[in-house]
Protein backbone atom coordinates (compact mmCIF):
# COMPACT_ATOMS: atom_id res chain seq x y z
CA UNK A 1 0.00 0.00 0.00
CA UNK A 2 1.67 3.18 -1.07
CA UNK A 3 1.76 6.47 1.38
CA UNK A 4 -0.71 8.19 -0.53
CA UNK A 5 -2.72 7.66 -3.44
CA UNK A 6 -5.41 10.69 -5.35
CA UNK A 7 -6.86 9.48 -8.32
CA UNK A 8 -8.10 13.21 -9.04
CA UNK A 9 -4.78 14.29 -9.99
CA UNK A 10 -4.48 11.47 -12.45
CA UNK A 11 -7.59 13.16 -14.46
CA UNK A 12 -9.93 10.64 -14.43
CA UNK A 13 -12.53 11.65 -11.96
CA UNK A 14 -15.39 13.40 -13.31
CA UNK A 15 -16.77 16.55 -12.41
CA UNK A 16 -19.03 16.65 -8.77
CA UNK A 17 -22.52 15.77 -9.31
CA UNK A 18 -25.68 17.58 -7.61
CA UNK A 19 -28.37 15.38 -5.93
CA UNK A 20 -30.62 18.09 -5.73
CA UNK A 21 -33.53 17.05 -3.90
CA UNK A 22 -33.24 13.34 -5.29
CA UNK A 23 -32.22 10.68 -3.66
CA UNK A 24 -29.95 9.37 -5.85
CA UNK A 25 -26.37 9.25 -3.99
CA UNK A 26 -26.04 5.78 -4.72
CA UNK A 27 -26.45 5.82 -8.48
CA UNK A 28 -24.33 9.27 -9.00
CA UNK A 29 -21.65 6.91 -6.90
CA UNK A 30 -22.34 4.65 -8.83
CA UNK A 31 -21.64 6.18 -12.16
CA UNK A 32 -18.89 7.91 -10.58
CA UNK A 33 -17.15 4.51 -10.16
CA UNK A 34 -18.43 3.50 -13.61
CA UNK A 35 -16.38 6.91 -15.34
CA UNK A 36 -13.77 6.41 -13.29
CA UNK A 37 -12.49 2.80 -14.32
CA UNK A 38 -13.10 3.46 -17.98
CA UNK A 39 -11.10 6.68 -17.71
CA UNK A 40 -7.98 4.57 -15.94
CA UNK A 41 -8.84 1.12 -17.89
CA UNK A 42 -9.61 2.46 -21.18
CA UNK A 43 -8.65 5.78 -21.21
CA UNK A 44 -11.73 7.00 -22.22
CA UNK A 45 -13.84 9.83 -20.42
CA UNK A 46 -17.40 9.16 -20.39
CA UNK A 47 -20.45 10.57 -18.77
CA UNK A 48 -22.91 8.27 -18.09
CA UNK A 49 -26.35 8.34 -17.52
CA UNK A 50 -27.56 8.57 -13.88
CA UNK A 51 -31.38 9.35 -14.97
CA UNK A 52 -31.23 5.79 -16.56
CA UNK A 53 -29.89 4.20 -13.56
CA UNK A 54 -33.19 5.72 -11.66
CA UNK A 55 -35.68 4.89 -14.31
CA UNK A 56 -34.94 1.69 -14.92
CA UNK A 57 -33.63 0.61 -11.41
CA UNK A 58 -35.28 -3.18 -10.52
CA UNK A 59 -36.80 -1.45 -7.55
CA UNK A 60 -38.21 1.58 -9.47
CA UNK A 61 -38.39 3.90 -6.84
CA UNK A 62 -36.37 6.47 -9.05
CA UNK A 63 -35.32 9.24 -6.31
CA UNK A 64 -37.02 7.74 -3.23
CA UNK A 65 -33.44 6.06 -2.58
CA UNK A 66 -31.84 3.05 -3.92
CA UNK A 67 -28.55 0.93 -3.25
CA UNK A 68 -25.00 0.87 -5.68
CA UNK A 69 -25.88 -2.76 -5.84
CA UNK A 70 -28.92 -2.38 -7.57
CA UNK A 71 -27.08 0.19 -9.86
CA UNK A 72 -24.64 -2.23 -11.07
CA UNK A 73 -27.50 -4.94 -11.66
CA UNK A 74 -29.40 -2.12 -13.66
CA UNK A 75 -26.12 -1.38 -16.12
CA UNK A 76 -25.55 -5.61 -16.42
CA UNK A 77 -29.49 -5.75 -17.13
CA UNK A 78 -29.42 -3.09 -19.71
CA UNK A 79 -26.32 -4.41 -21.49
CA UNK A 80 -24.60 -0.76 -20.67
CA UNK A 81 -25.46 3.21 -19.90
CA UNK A 82 -26.27 5.38 -22.25
CA UNK A 83 -24.48 8.91 -21.93
CA UNK A 84 -25.65 11.46 -19.74
CA UNK A 85 -25.91 13.76 -23.08
CA UNK A 86 -28.57 11.73 -24.69
CA UNK A 87 -30.52 10.84 -21.23
CA UNK A 88 -29.55 13.65 -18.96
CA UNK A 89 -30.27 14.08 -15.45
CA UNK A 90 -33.96 15.35 -14.37
CA UNK A 91 -33.39 15.70 -10.17
CA UNK A 92 -37.46 15.71 -9.84
CA UNK A 93 -39.13 13.09 -7.87
CA UNK A 94 -41.45 12.06 -10.54
CA UNK A 95 -41.04 8.26 -11.76
CA UNK A 96 -39.66 8.21 -15.34
CA UNK A 97 -40.26 5.24 -17.68
CA UNK A 98 -37.28 3.54 -18.54
CA UNK A 99 -36.09 4.37 -21.97
CA UNK A 100 -32.72 2.19 -22.07
CA UNK A 101 -33.35 0.81 -25.30
CA UNK A 102 -33.98 4.19 -27.14
CA UNK A 103 -30.13 5.37 -26.77
CA UNK A 104 -26.38 4.01 -27.68
CA UNK A 105 -24.39 2.59 -24.56
CA UNK A 106 -21.31 4.28 -23.98
CA UNK A 107 -20.32 2.41 -21.01
CA UNK A 108 -20.60 -1.07 -19.55
CA UNK A 109 -19.18 -3.65 -16.41
CA UNK A 110 -18.65 -6.87 -16.32
CA UNK A 111 -19.58 -7.36 -13.22
CA UNK A 112 -19.11 -6.11 -9.68
CA UNK A 113 -17.73 -7.10 -6.10
CA UNK A 114 -17.91 -6.43 -2.74
CA UNK A 115 -14.34 -6.02 -1.42
CA UNK A 116 -13.27 -7.42 2.00
CA UNK A 117 -14.19 -5.11 4.56
CA UNK A 118 -10.63 -4.22 5.96
CA UNK A 119 -9.37 -0.42 5.27
CA UNK A 120 -6.11 -1.65 4.15
CA UNK A 121 -7.47 -3.76 1.80
CA UNK A 122 -9.65 -1.11 0.13
CA UNK A 123 -6.41 1.53 0.28
CA UNK A 124 -4.49 -1.28 -1.23
CA UNK A 125 -7.24 -1.98 -4.00
CA UNK A 126 -8.02 1.32 -4.71
CA UNK A 127 -4.17 2.37 -5.23
CA UNK A 128 -4.26 -0.26 -7.78
CA UNK A 129 -7.29 -1.09 -9.26
CA UNK A 130 -8.80 2.83 -8.89
CA UNK A 131 -11.59 4.64 -6.99
CA UNK A 132 -14.65 2.28 -5.05
CA UNK A 133 -18.06 3.28 -3.85
CA UNK A 134 -18.84 3.45 -0.13
CA UNK A 135 -21.79 3.57 2.14
CA UNK A 136 -21.33 6.09 5.38
CA UNK A 137 -23.38 7.59 7.58
CA UNK A 138 -23.40 11.28 6.71
CA UNK A 139 -24.91 12.24 10.00
CA UNK A 140 -21.56 15.10 10.02
CA UNK A 141 -21.00 15.91 6.82
CA UNK A 142 -24.45 18.31 7.30
CA UNK A 143 -22.55 21.15 8.69
CA UNK A 144 -18.95 20.04 7.52
CA UNK A 145 -16.66 22.89 5.55
CA UNK A 146 -13.56 21.21 5.40
CA UNK A 147 -10.82 19.14 7.10
CA UNK A 148 -10.70 15.11 8.10
CA UNK A 149 -13.47 14.34 10.10
CA UNK A 150 -12.71 11.63 13.22
CA UNK A 151 -15.51 10.72 15.47
CA UNK A 152 -16.59 8.07 17.82
CA UNK A 153 -19.02 5.54 17.48
CA UNK A 154 -21.57 7.38 18.90
CA UNK A 155 -20.97 10.71 17.69
CA UNK A 156 -21.49 8.78 14.02
CA UNK A 157 -22.77 5.61 14.07
CA UNK A 158 -20.70 2.94 11.91
CA UNK A 159 -23.79 0.71 11.64
CA UNK A 160 -26.33 3.37 10.27
CA UNK A 161 -24.86 4.33 6.82
CA UNK A 162 -27.39 6.07 4.48
CA UNK A 163 -25.28 7.45 2.04
CA UNK A 164 -23.08 6.54 -0.90
CA UNK A 165 -19.82 8.33 -2.14
CA UNK A 166 -16.70 7.43 -4.32
CA UNK A 167 -13.19 6.86 -2.60
CA UNK A 168 -10.77 8.41 -5.13
CA UNK A 169 -7.86 8.51 -2.63
CA UNK A 170 -6.31 8.44 0.89
CA UNK A 171 -2.88 10.63 2.55
CA UNK A 172 -1.89 11.66 5.53
CA UNK A 173 -2.04 15.33 7.22
CA UNK A 174 -4.16 17.65 8.29
CA UNK A 175 -4.01 20.15 5.28
CA UNK A 176 -5.83 22.67 7.25
CA UNK A 177 -3.85 26.15 8.17
CA UNK A 178 -3.59 27.30 11.35
CA UNK A 179 -6.93 29.81 12.42
CA UNK A 180 -7.71 31.90 15.14
CA UNK A 181 -9.89 29.45 16.96
CA UNK A 182 -6.96 26.61 16.19
CA UNK A 183 -4.06 28.15 16.06
CA UNK A 184 -1.71 25.51 15.66
CA UNK A 185 -2.69 22.57 13.05
CA UNK A 186 -3.84 19.35 15.06
CA UNK A 187 -1.65 16.19 14.58
CA UNK A 188 -1.28 14.87 11.43
CA UNK A 189 -3.71 11.85 10.63
CA UNK A 190 -3.62 9.52 8.22
CA UNK A 191 -7.35 10.13 6.13
CA UNK A 192 -9.34 9.29 3.29
CA UNK A 193 -10.47 11.45 0.34
CA UNK A 194 -14.00 10.98 -0.95
CA UNK A 195 -16.00 12.51 -3.56
CA UNK A 196 -19.35 13.99 -2.77
CA UNK A 197 -22.83 14.37 -4.86
CA UNK A 198 -23.97 17.86 -3.32
CA UNK A 199 -22.10 20.09 -5.53
CA UNK A 200 -18.92 22.03 -5.72
CA UNK A 201 -19.87 24.57 -3.72
CA UNK A 202 -20.22 21.68 0.12
CA UNK A 203 -16.82 20.82 2.26
CA UNK A 204 -13.90 20.51 0.29
CA UNK A 205 -14.98 21.87 -3.60
CA UNK A 206 -17.44 18.58 -3.66
CA UNK A 207 -14.89 16.40 -1.53
CA UNK A 208 -14.13 15.35 1.88
CA UNK A 209 -12.19 13.29 4.52
CA UNK A 210 -12.76 10.81 6.61
CA UNK A 211 -10.08 9.52 9.20
CA UNK A 212 -8.58 6.41 7.92
CA UNK A 213 -8.09 3.18 10.13
CA UNK A 214 -10.84 3.45 12.95
CA UNK A 215 -14.11 2.78 10.39
CA UNK A 216 -14.95 6.12 10.57
CA UNK A 217 -18.44 6.80 10.24
CA UNK A 218 -19.31 3.40 8.92
CA UNK A 219 -16.98 3.60 5.79
CA UNK A 220 -15.69 0.28 5.68
CA UNK A 221 -19.47 -1.44 5.88
CA UNK A 222 -19.87 -1.59 2.23
CA UNK A 223 -16.81 -1.08 -0.09
CA UNK A 224 -18.19 -1.93 -3.88
CA UNK A 225 -17.08 -1.76 -7.38
CA UNK A 226 -18.05 -2.37 -10.72
CA UNK A 227 -15.55 -4.71 -12.68
CA UNK A 228 -14.35 -4.04 -16.36
CA UNK A 229 -12.71 -6.35 -18.58
CA UNK A 230 -9.94 -6.30 -18.51
CA UNK A 231 -8.36 -7.39 -15.18
CA UNK A 232 -5.49 -5.10 -14.87
CA UNK A 233 -3.39 -3.14 -12.05
CA UNK A 234 -3.14 0.31 -12.42
CA UNK A 235 -0.90 2.82 -10.25
CA UNK A 236 -2.55 6.15 -8.17
CA UNK A 237 -0.41 8.92 -8.35
CA UNK B 1 -16.38 32.53 14.85
CA UNK B 2 -15.65 34.34 11.78
CA UNK B 3 -18.28 34.41 8.79
CA UNK B 4 -16.95 34.35 5.06
CA UNK B 5 -17.54 37.50 3.67
CA UNK B 6 -17.16 39.62 6.68
CA UNK B 7 -14.12 42.52 6.65
CA UNK B 8 -11.47 42.15 9.28
CA UNK B 9 -12.11 44.87 12.22
CA UNK B 10 -15.78 45.31 11.47
CA UNK B 11 -18.56 45.15 14.01
CA UNK B 12 -19.03 41.20 14.28
CA UNK B 13 -22.68 40.25 11.80
CA UNK B 14 -25.82 39.54 13.74
CA UNK B 15 -27.71 36.77 13.27
CA UNK B 16 -30.26 38.03 10.48
CA UNK B 17 -27.52 39.32 8.76
CA UNK B 18 -25.43 36.07 8.56
CA UNK B 19 -28.96 33.94 7.88
CA UNK B 20 -29.33 36.69 4.57
CA UNK B 21 -25.74 36.17 3.38
CA UNK B 22 -26.85 32.36 3.94
CA UNK B 23 -29.85 32.99 1.70
CA UNK B 24 -28.16 35.38 -0.76
CA UNK B 25 -25.03 32.44 -1.05
CA UNK B 26 -27.46 29.65 -1.84
CA UNK B 27 -30.24 31.34 -3.37
CA UNK B 28 -32.98 30.48 -0.44
CA UNK B 29 -36.10 31.58 -0.23
CA UNK B 30 -39.42 31.02 2.00
CA UNK B 31 -42.78 31.29 1.30
CA UNK B 32 -44.25 33.13 4.17
CA UNK B 33 -42.47 35.20 6.89
CA UNK B 34 -43.70 32.63 9.42
CA UNK B 35 -41.12 29.74 7.76
CA UNK B 36 -38.32 32.59 7.35
CA UNK B 37 -38.69 32.58 11.06
CA UNK B 38 -38.47 28.90 11.09
CA UNK B 39 -35.83 28.44 9.03
CA UNK B 40 -33.84 31.51 10.97
CA UNK B 41 -34.32 29.73 14.50
CA UNK B 42 -32.87 26.29 12.88
CA UNK B 43 -30.52 27.98 10.93
CA UNK B 44 -29.24 29.93 14.48
CA UNK B 45 -29.62 26.06 15.97
CA UNK B 46 -27.33 24.84 13.20
CA UNK B 47 -24.66 27.85 13.92
CA UNK B 48 -24.56 26.39 17.92
CA UNK B 49 -23.94 22.65 17.03
CA UNK B 50 -21.26 23.70 14.26
CA UNK B 51 -19.54 25.53 16.89
CA UNK B 52 -20.24 22.97 19.23
CA UNK B 53 -18.79 20.29 16.67
CA UNK B 54 -15.85 21.99 16.15
CA UNK B 55 -14.96 22.08 19.66
CA UNK B 56 -14.94 18.67 20.33
CA UNK B 57 -13.98 17.24 16.92
CA UNK B 58 -11.18 14.78 17.43
CA UNK B 59 -9.90 15.54 13.79
CA UNK B 60 -9.26 18.78 12.01
CA UNK B 61 -12.75 19.25 10.39
CA UNK B 62 -14.37 22.56 10.48
CA UNK B 63 -18.07 23.11 10.78
CA UNK B 64 -19.83 25.92 9.81
CA UNK B 65 -22.41 26.96 6.99
CA UNK B 66 -23.18 24.90 4.27
CA UNK B 67 -25.90 24.92 1.91
CA UNK B 68 -28.00 22.64 4.47
CA UNK B 69 -27.56 25.00 7.40
CA UNK B 70 -31.73 25.65 7.31
CA UNK B 71 -32.27 22.08 7.67
CA UNK B 72 -33.17 20.22 10.78
CA UNK B 73 -31.11 16.73 10.99
CA UNK B 74 -33.88 15.19 11.10
CA UNK B 75 -34.82 17.24 7.69
CA UNK B 76 -31.79 16.40 6.41
CA UNK B 77 -31.69 12.87 7.06
CA UNK B 78 -35.23 12.86 5.23
CA UNK B 79 -34.07 14.32 2.16
CA UNK B 80 -30.37 13.21 1.55
CA UNK B 81 -30.65 10.04 3.22
CA UNK B 82 -30.46 6.71 1.09
CA UNK B 83 -32.63 3.34 2.59
CA UNK B 84 -30.37 2.20 5.75
CA UNK B 85 -28.81 -1.10 4.44
CA UNK B 86 -28.97 -4.01 7.09
CA UNK B 87 -27.36 -6.94 5.04
CA UNK B 88 -25.53 -5.72 1.77
CA UNK B 89 -26.01 -7.22 -1.76
CA UNK B 90 -27.50 -10.62 -2.26
CA UNK B 91 -25.13 -13.44 -2.72
CA UNK B 92 -25.40 -13.59 -6.74
CA UNK B 93 -23.04 -14.21 -9.12
CA UNK B 94 -23.73 -11.49 -12.24
CA UNK B 95 -22.59 -11.90 -15.95
CA UNK B 96 -22.37 -9.43 -18.26
CA UNK B 97 -23.25 -11.46 -21.70
CA UNK B 98 -22.89 -9.71 -25.44
CA UNK B 99 -25.56 -8.06 -26.87
CA UNK B 100 -27.68 -9.30 -30.36
CA UNK B 101 -25.65 -5.83 -32.06
CA UNK B 102 -22.30 -7.10 -31.27
CA UNK B 103 -20.70 -4.54 -28.84
CA UNK B 104 -19.25 -6.02 -25.61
Amino acid sequence: VPLSCNWTKAGVISPIREQKQCKCCWAMAAADNIEALWAIGYQRKVSVSVQELLDCDRCGNGCQGGFVWDAFYTVLNNSGLASEHDYPFKGDRQAHRCRAREHRKVAWIEDFVMLPRNESNMASYLATHGPITVTINMKLLQLYTGGVIMATASECDPRMVDHVVLLVGFGKGSGRAATALRPRPRQSRPYWLLKNSWGDKWGEKGYFRLHRGSNTCGIKKFPLTALLHKPKRHSCP
Amino acid sequence: GSVQGQDPGERPLELKEVFALFQAQYNRSYPSAAEHARRLAIFARNLERAQQLQEEALGTAEFGVTPFSDLTEEEFGQLYGHRTAAAGPPQVNAKAVAEEWGTP
